[in-house]
C-alpha cells in the first residue's frame, strides 16, 4: 500500500509541470524510501530522472515496491483541480489499476477525490550512474533559463564553453550571432546566485536548444543549479529537491 | 552542420 501526503499540492504540481512537456507516459516507482521517474523523450535525445525522497512528504509509507504507470497529461488535469495549499496525498493498493489523489482544504474541512487510471508502461531503464564530469558548473537557474531563452532566438543550437575562468554560451544562425559569458561569483549573502567553475578539463559541447527550453522548465524548482559537462558525453542539468533532485541527460550535437 | 546524438548511443540497458 501507498500513502504518500504532500504539505502542499504546489510542490507536486511543479515537478510535474517540470517535465510533462518532455515525456508523456512514465512509470512513477515508489519505494519505502521514496519515489523515483526514469522516462526518455521520444526522440531519445533527453532523459528525466526524479527522486521525491521520503523526507518530501509529511507522512509516507511503502510497504513493497509499487509502480503506477502515469499519463502526465492526464494527472495533470487532475493537479490543475487541487488549490495551490492544498494538502495532497496519493494513495494506491499493491498491485494498483488506478491512484487516488487526495486534496484536502484543512482551514475549510474541505475534501475532493479524484481516482486516476493507470497504465502498463514498458521502458528501457538505461544506465546513467558513474558518469565522470571534466567540468561541473553551479549557477542560478533563472540566468540559465534567460540564457536559453535569449539564444533560441538566434539559433537551434547552443554551444557551451567552460574555462577555467569563464562559461560562454553561443548560438549561430542565420540572422546573426549571439554569447552570453558568465564569470564565476560569489554571493554569501545570497548563494544561490553564486556562479561557481569546478574544471578538470576546459570543455567544449553543442546542445539543441529545443531541449534546453524543456530542461529549463526545472527552474520553478530550485534558484540555484548544476551542469555537468564532458566531451562528447550527455550533459547533466541537476535542479535539487529539499529531499531529492530532478535531473535531466541531454545528449550532445556533433560536427558531421 | 551539427548532429543530434541519442542516449542509446552513450548508455547501456539496465
Amino acid at each position: 500500500m501507498l500513502e504518500a501526503k504532500f504539505e502542499q499540492a504546489a510542490f507536486f504540481k511543479k515537478i510535474i509541470d517540470a517535465f510533462k512537456d518532455t515525456v508523456h507516459l512514465c512509470n512513477f516507482n515508489c519505494s519505502p524510501s521514496g519515489i523515483t521517474v526514469q522516462a526518455v523523450d521520444d526522440s531519445r535525445v533527453l532523459l528525466v530522472s526524479l527522486l521525491i525522497g521520503e523526507d518530501s512528504f509529511t507522512s509516507y509509507r511503502c510497504d513493497h515496491n509499487i509502480t503506477l504507470g502515469v499519463d502526465l497529461t492526464a494527472l495533470a488535469k487532475v493537479l490543475k483541480c487541487g488549490n495551490n495549499d492544498d494538502t495532497l496525498s496519493l494513495v494506491a493498493e499493491d498491485t494498483p489499476e488506478s491512484v487516488l489523489i487526495v486534496f484536502e482544504d484543512t482551514q475549510k474541512d474541505r475534501i475532493s477525490e479524484y481516482s486516476l487510471k493507470l497504465i502498463d508502461i514498458e521502458s528501457d531503464f538505461l544506465d546513467i550512474d558513474d558518469i565522470e564530469y571534466d567540468s561541473v558548473v553551479n549557477l542560478p537557474s533563472s540566468d540559465f533559463q534567460k540564457v536559453a531563452r535569449d539564444l533560441s532566438q538566434l539559433s537551434d543550437s547552443l554551444a557551451i564553453v567552460v574555462t577555467k575562468d569563464t562559461i560562454k554560451f553561443e548560438a549561430n544562425g542565420d540572422i546573426g550571432t549571439g554569447s552570453v559569458i558568465l564569470k564565476p561569483f560569489t554571493d554569501l549573502e545570497n548563494p544561490q546566485n553564486t556562479v561557481k567553475v569546478e574544471l578538470n578539463k576546459p570543455v567544449l559541447l553543442s546542445f539543441g536548444l529545443k531541449y534546453l527550453l524543456d530542461v529549463v522548465k526545472g527552474s520553478s524548482l530550485a534558484p540555484a543549479m548544476s551542469v555537468k559537462l564532458s566531451e562528447k558525453t550527455p550533459a547533466l542539468f541537476e535542479y535539487k529537491l529539499p529531499s531529492g533532485y530532478l535531473r535531466f541527460y541531454l545528449a550532445p550535437k556533433f560536427e558531421e | 552542420g551539427t548532429k543530434q546524438s541519442t542516449l542509446m548511443s552513450f548508455f547501456g540497458k539496465k
